[in-house]
């Protein structure tokens, strides 16, 4: 564990003393390399290596606690700050359907997660959502959310032959309809260098001007999250990030990357293939995980 | 790329941020270790020899090439594995296009019978480069179906059998046996079979492609790696860890969604495009 690494480091430094900066830059050291193995993106670690610095030199180190355990916390401290968020995940509007819309890269679990989202909102918010299948593009795609759809007992809109802001659209317009006051809208996996379909994308947004917009991110995500999360946060303003494969063990440092680029808080966790492995997000929990 | 004329410390930071940015990983410390090294005997010692130095250190540790394992006669049979949303499904269509033009009769194997429309997937892409498919219908068992589609390819003499697997965490380990299971499966009808299992990792996956090497490679005796989404930002710098500690070789990358866009994988070629 990451407080293991460092006592060996600080050699047991315990109460009494103050950290001095050769200790500190020691552990540091120790620190960044944990980071950098979370995926944590390089210019995160630096910046965030660098505050903690800051704050850590001519510590005094607490009686009971070790030197090493000292900087764990100042750590989780310092991360558990940034990945917090106040807000609610969903706004939810008045007197007109709900526009959720998912965004993200090829396979990142947006159609799964798309599914997810609308059996939980029927069931903690009683909610009556509409699957719109805006993915045109991939093999199956729209068989494959009809499929979730059935499984949950929730409509899927779709129409042959439409492009995706145009389906949106029509979806709003059914749901009105049909009294479905949810409308998520899955999307084709984009590169964010792909300019076609990015202005694809701010298609759909103006088309139905979504109250929630959800980049959907692969947890296992290393150094590239940053650029990608920075792309599509310019082309469509993120109201919030899922997280998706939890469940596996990758340290998930990508999510701080995203967090810290884009400002956008991670809202849900997929924890899972089947529909209710989705969960709410916890700073703490990520936060241990990353740090190791 | 290296704005000062100098090789100086703030060169170096440039290039350390461009390897650990690479998702190079443990190889990053290594190679910056290699350069401060060479740049303090004096064989290092202005910006311009810094790239090329680090790009024959990285392509030293991708190795040699690796043959194929020969097939006697019968079916070369290829398992495809790999964690949830990689790109094994497109991959397999792409190698059934790259074989069918070298004049190779090709099968799918539809072993996917557990994800939301896998196997209507891999039927539109069998319909659309017209190569047979055995498949059945979600919820079978994938065994029976793997060695079933052995059984036809061997029966109608096909060349190469694709066979598709669902994603999996190599941290479920009911999957992973799952997996275990198919192999041997498919070894119980053709001796000998798989021929190549290739994990596929995705391009933009970071430090756990490493574990993910590891561990499917302790399942099912992984013989190669596709990297796939390399047309993204992405540059999949972690295949030369694999390639160090697991001495796994990358036999293709993708480079986008449709059946042409993949390539053999070339070592020269993809080290030059981390330094892009
Ligand atoms: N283990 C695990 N698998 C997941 C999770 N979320 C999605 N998946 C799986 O990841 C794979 C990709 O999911 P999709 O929903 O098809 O991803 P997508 O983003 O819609 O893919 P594209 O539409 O091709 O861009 C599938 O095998 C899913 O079952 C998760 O939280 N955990
Ligand atoms: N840009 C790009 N997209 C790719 C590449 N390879 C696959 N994809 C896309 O990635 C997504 C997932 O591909 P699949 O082939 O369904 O992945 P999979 O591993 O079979 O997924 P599961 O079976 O759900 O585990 C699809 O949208 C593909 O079009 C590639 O090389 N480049
Ligand atoms: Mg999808
Ligand atoms: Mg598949």
């Amino acid at each position: 564990s990451l407080t293991q690494r460092l006592s060996k480091v600080l050699g047991g430094l315990t109460g009494g003393g103050r950290l001095t900066e050769k200790a500190v830059d020691e552990a540091l050291e120790e620190v960044r390399a944990a980071l950098l193995e979370a995926d944590v993106h390089f210019r995160v670690v630096r910046d965030l290596i660098a505050r903690v610095r800051e704050q850590a030199v001519g510590q005094e180190i607490v009686k009971s606690v070790s030197a090493g355990q000292m900087l764990v916390k100042v750590f989780s401290d310092e991360l558990v700050g940034m990945m917090s968020s106040e807000g609610e995940p969903f706004t939810f509007a008045g007197g007109r359907p709900t526009v959720v819309l998912m965004a993200g890269l090829q396979g990142s679990g947006k159609t799964t997660t798309t599914a997810k989202l609308a059996h939980w909102l029927r069931t903690e918010h009683r909610r009556k959502p509409l699957l719109v299948a805006a993915d045109i593009q991939r093999p199956a795609a729209v068989d494959q959310l009809k499929i979730l759809g059935e499984q949950i007992d929730v409509p899927v809109f779709h129409v042959p032959g439409e492009p995706p802001e145009v389906l949106a659209e029509l979806a709003l317009a059914e749901a009105k309809r049909t009294g479905r006051d949810t409308v998520l809208v899955d999307t084709a996996g984009r590169l964010h260098i792909d300019a076609e379909l990015m202005a694809e994308l701010s298609r759909v947004r103006e088309r139905v001007t979504p109250d929630t917009t959800f980049l959907v991110c692969d947890a296992m995500t290393g150094q590239d999250a940053v650029r990608s999360a920075e792309a599509f946060q310019q082309t469509l303003p993120l109201d919030g990030v899922i997280l998706t494969k939890l469940d596996g063990d990758t340290r998930g440092g990508a999510a701080l990357s995203v967090r810290h680029v884009t400002g956008a808080p991670v809202a849900f966790v997929g924890v899972g293939e089947k529909i209710e492995d989705l969960q709410r997000f916890h700073a703490d929990r990520l936060v241990s995980r990353i740090l190791g | 790329l290296l704005g000062s004329d100098t090789l100086d410390d703030a060169t170096l930071d440039q290039m350390e941020e461009l390897l650990y940015t690479a998702d190079l990983g443990p190889a990053a410390a290594d190679l910056m270790d290699a350069l401060r090294k060479a740049r303090a005997a004096g064989e290092v010692t202005e910006p311009a020899q810094v790239e090329p130095f680090l790009r024959d250190q990285i392509v030293d540790m991708l190795g040699d090439d690796v043959a194929d394992t020969p097939v006697g006669s019968g079916p070369r049979v290829v398992l495809v594995v790999g964690v949830n949303g990689s790109g094994k499904t497109t991959t397999i269509a792409k190698l059934a296009q790259l074989l069918k033009r070298e004049g190779r009769s090709v099968m799918l194997a539809a072993c996917d019978t557990f994800r939301a429309a896998a196997v209507e997937q891999l039927g539109v892409w069998a319909d659309r480069l017209e190569v047979r498919i055995v498949k059945r219908e979600t919820g079978a068992d994938p065994s029976g179906l793997a060695f079933d589609a052995a059984d036809a390819a061997q029966r109608e003499d096909i060349d190469v059998l694709l066979v598709d697997t669902a994603g999996r965490l190599h941290t479920a380990t009911n999957l992973m046996a799952e997996l275990v299971k198919i192999g041997r499966v498919i070894s119980k009808r053709i001796p000998g079979a798989p021929h190549e299992v290739l994990l596929v990792l995705d391009g933009t996956t970071g430090q756990n492609a490493i574990a993910q090497a590891r561990e499917f490679k302790q399942a099912v005796a992984v013989t190669g790696l596709v990297v796939t989404k390399l047309d993204g930002t992405a540059k999949g710098g972690a295949v030369v860890s694999i390639r160090r500690q697991l001495d796994l070789p990358v036999r293709f990358i993708g480079l986008g969604e449709g059946a042409d866009d993949l390539e053999r994988f070339a070592p020269a070629a993809f080290v030059e495009a981390l330094f892009d």
